[in-house]
């Protein structure tokens, strides 16, 4: 088993009491480092912690940053699990892995791992499979707003659902869900966000605009390329095979996501990672399965933050 | 909490539009509570419905009539989730 020194074993499933009591043991463990900022409340008031990397304590302005989110569908648990995994490994391997230490010194990294807290305390105590927010919806019975739907992109459009019941619905309007509203406002007030990467399971997919148009991004040749880089560095950790592109020609129209509105709002490197599919578990994946999938996931990640550093714009 | 019992998820992989078609189709069936794990998006990505016990007849008969290819990608979703909340109290003590 994989345990941190405060004795929080990476290797298995927490819940969000947990995770938060072990992101205020990371935060001590590594003051000069890591820090939790609020950026905003769930609807049923739990604390959006986002875990901040940082190594410049006394610049004035925000310096450039790379925002990541894991878990925004929570009932997807190998994501928060990863997320917990990376912010570890973001802390420890900060000093050894000169990569990582370079991309430290000149930016922050923002790692917001429980992205749905209701979502996620729902699918422990009540139900496994939820997906979506916990919003109640005028007029309907089925709660909850599909947060990877309620950006303003493309929002309402044929790649999410009007129908409060569906677990693709799109909410009542742009940014109705606290959730997604806070990580907007937060991206937006920062105003030097470089890289947003928003991961979720499970397709094995790496993705990057557009989901909700046709047409290529104008800097999908860059994305593209660099996607690739990304998923052989995966690849070659446990050889696990990915598909990469556009959101709308490797999986399906998907309208309002994460994704296409930060690249609309100026963040050129958008990403999106849909995690393992073993095609035995869906996202119902075995805590075996967590280390490894973090494990590949990281070299992925990194080669991303990387040519971000390496490219500024 | 909500219990999954007998609930099982089907993993559908084909390489016919006319497929894919027909599990959209199949998803506005509001009286068979399907839950699609992964949406049926175009040919040769695996589409994965979680399927209440009490939908498994006619949703496996609207499959083999139609001639659409599937697996049993989990037996049994409540076995899954038993196995994993006893790993979870196992580590947690």
């Amino acid at each position: 088993l994989e345990r941190s020194s405060s004795g929080f074993d990476f290797s298995t499933y927490h819940t969000i009491e947990e995770i938060y009591s072990w992101m205020d043991d990371l935060v001590a463990q590594h003051p000069n480092l890591v820090s939790k900022i609020q950026i905003g409340e769930s609807y049923e008031k739990r604390p959006l912690y986002v875990l901040k990397f940082s190594t410049g304590r006394t610049a004035k302005t925000h310096r450039p940053a790379i925002w990541i989110d894991t878990g925004i569908h929570s009932r997807e648990w190998i994501t928060q699990a990863t997320g917990v995994w990376t912010a570890n490994k973001i802390a420890t391997e900060y000093g050894k892995d000169a990569s990582l230490t370079a991309i430290l010194t000149s930016m922050d990294i923002f790692l917001e791992i429980v992205t749905n807290p209701d979502g996620f305390a729902y699918t422990h105590s009540q139900n496994r499979m939820w997906r979506k927010t916990r919003s109640i919806n005028a007029g309907s019975s089925c709660k909850g707003v599909d947060p990877n739907r309620n950006w303003d992109a493309g929002f309402g459009g044929p790649g999410a659902s009007n129908n409060p019941c569906s677990e693709t619905y799109h909410g009542p309007h742009p940014f109705s869900e606290s959730e997604t509203k806070s990580i907007a406002d937060f991206i937006l007030g920062h105003g030097n966000v470089m890289a947003a990467i928003s991961i979720h399971s499970y397709s094995q997919m790496l993705m990057f605009p557009y989901g909700y148009k046709d047409e290529p991004a104008p800097d999908h040749q860059e994305l593209d390329d660099l996607a690739k880089e990304a998923v052989d560095a995966l690849a070659a950790v446990h050889g696990t095979r990915y598909t990469y592109g556009s959101t709308m020609h490797t999986i399906y129209q998907a309208d309002g996501i994460t994704i296409d509105w930060t690249y609309d709002n100026g963040v050129k490197y958008s990403y999106t990672f849909e995690l393992r599919d073993t095609g035995r578990y869906g996202f119902l994946l075995p805590a075996s399965q967590i280390i490894p999938t973090a494990e590949e996931t990281w070299p992925a990640l990194t080669k991303i933050m990387d040519h971000v550093h390496k490219h500024p714009y | 909490q909500k219990r999954f019992v007998g609930d099982q998820v089907l993993r559908v992989l084909t390489d016919k539009e006319e497929h894919i078609v027909l599990l959209r189709e199949l998803e506005e069936s509001e009286d068979l509570q399907l839950d699609y794990w992964a949406a049926p998006a175009k040919p040769d990505l695996p589409v994965d419905i979680r399927v209440p016990f009490p939908s498994l007849q006619p949703v496996k008969i609207f499959l083999e009539s139609h001639g659409i290819p599937y697996t049993i990608m989990i037996e049994d979703v409540q076995t899954l989730l038993d196995e994993e909340k006893e790993a979870m109290e196992k580590a947690r003590k």
